[in-house]
């Protein structure tokens, strides 16, 4: 539940704001595919964490594994692009785009309505 | 158009909403300015259903509360600066409505014309996430204004039909509403999904 859980542990020493669209690195991943091992992997699973994609982890790795490539393609399909379980392009590109911080994805159950794209694929 | 896990909903009683704006310190936008961006936003939502908005001035007499914040600010999902996350709310009956105030938020004139390549739309994401606040989930319908992402300099606030259907199959229809704009035609088949969840992040 969305409650109040958490307060600044620094409530008098506010950390400088982030200038830059913090997604932007993830335009270094464009090609990777299952298997590769490649730095900024860490942050993708957390971004897929954040919004539902993926379970929480103590650490994530940089690694592409099974898991990834399936919360991939469950973000492909919601955002109707071409499902291949890699970053592409456009997967890249859709993923910086500045979005609403609410999970697509909320107990494992999707808040996004995937018949559209089901159908579309058929 | 999907809902929520359990479906929360305000109770069918409760077809008069009241809203606060209640912390503005963070941005340099006139007051006057967002009560007439969120009272427009609230509009397109009330203009489809049976449900009402007013404002009023006591947080403690709103059901809903709206707030600009920076970073860390309570609710345990903290902001990220300049674009990434742009704003979040809760789901019924909670209330809450957070915008990131480290975005350069439009809130008069053409966001399309804006000097800056970060700007980003206040009424387009206001419209967004009063959604959420009235029951709805993300859309995969790109035209729809519950799809989960806008790009900078984009202004989208006609509710499509998928909003329309989906909003109207929680509170029903405003028989004064005269359908959506022709440009917002995106589509869906109902789909509730099931869950135990009745609150959300």
């Amino acid at each position: 539940a969305f409650f109040s859980s958490s307060v600044s542990a620094f409530p008098f020493d506010f950390p400088p704001v982030p200038t830059e669209n913090p997604w932007i690195p993830f335009r270094n991943l464009s090609g990777c595919r299952f298997g590769e091992h490649r730095p900024g992997l860490a942050d993708l699973k957390e971004y897929l964490n954040q919004f539902g994609y993926l379970p929480a982890a103590p650490n994530f790795t940089n690694s592409f594994d099974d898991n990834l490539e399936a919360a991939i393609k469950t973000y492909q399909r919601n955002f109707g692009l071409n499902v291949t379980g890699e970053l592409d392009d456009a997967t890249v590109e859709q993923l910086i785009v500045p979005r609403c911080g609410m999970p697509d994805i909320i107990n494992g159950t999707s808040t996004m309505n995937s018949s559209f794209v089901r159908g579309r694929n058929l | 158009y999907a809902y929520f896990p359990g479906t929360p909903t305000w109770p069918s009683d409760k077809t008069e909403l009241k809203y606060a704006i209640t912390a503005t310190s963070a941005v340099s936008i006139d007051l006057s300015v967002l009560k007439t961006v969120f009272a427009r936003a609230f509009g397109r939502w009330s203009a489809a259903t049976t449900l009402t908005f007013t404002e009023t001035d006591s947080p403690s007499d709103a059901d809903i509360t709206i707030g600009f914040y920076n970073g860390s600010h309570g609710d345990g999902e903290p902001f990220d600066g300049v674009l990434g996350t742009l704003a979040h709310a809760f789901s019924p009956t909670d209330g809450r409505f957070h915008l990131d105030a480290a975005e350069t938020w439009v809130a008069e004139g053409d966001v399309t014309q804006a000097d800056s390549d970060v700007a980003v739309d206040l009424e387009s994401v206001a419209v967004h996430e009063i959604g959420h606040l009235l029951g709805l989930g993300h859309s995969s319908v790109a035209e729809a204004i519950m799809y989960p992402t806008i790009k900078t300099r984009t202004r989208k606030v006609d509710l499509a039909n998928d909003d329309v259907e989906g909003i109207q199959n929680l509170y029903g229809s405003n028989p004064n509403f005269t359908g959506v704009a022709p440009s917002s035609t995106g589509s869906s088949s109902p789909e509730i999904n099931g869950g135990g969840l009745g609150s959300m992040a």
